[in-house]
């Protein structure tokens, strides 16, 4: 994945059962955001793989104040980078469960 | 307690904890 100076990691283990997923997002180099992020703290959230896009979570981010709206697209794609490797992860190690 | 929450309008809550030192990177 695009290294975009914003990590997104799992907040939890993951074993393939739930929909709902934990994850862990901080900024690890703000010179990559045109905006100035809220602190230096790693936020976490849970994650709907079925029912949520990216870009929801990424607009709450920008409506609760953790980041600018210009930074709407690399908090997105940073998600999306992170959930297409969690999918991708499922589908190899528990393909009877999908 | 180190950590903040921060509840969404939409229900979604964010829950803010400090990145330990070895997890940022150096510049």
């Amino acid at each position: 994945a695009e290294d975009t100076g914003v990590r997104v990691e799992l907040a939890e283990e993951d074993h393939g059962r739930k929909s709902t997923i934990a994850l862990r997002l901080w900024v690890e180099d703000p010179k990559k955001l045109k905006g100035k992020p809220k602190d230096n703290g790693a936020i976490e959230f849970t994650f709907d793989l079925e029912k949520e896009t990216p870009e929801d979570v990424a607009q709450e981010m920008i409506e609760s104040g953790f980041f600018h709206e210009s930074d709407m697209k690399i908090i997105a794609k940073s998600i999306r980078d992170r959930v297409a490797l969690i999918q991708w992860r499922r589908e190899r190690i528990w393909p009877v469960l999908q | 307690s180190s950590l903040t929450q921060v509840v969404h309008s939409a229900g979604r809550r964010f829950i803010v904890s400090p990145v330990p030192e070895s997890r940022l990177r150096e510049s």
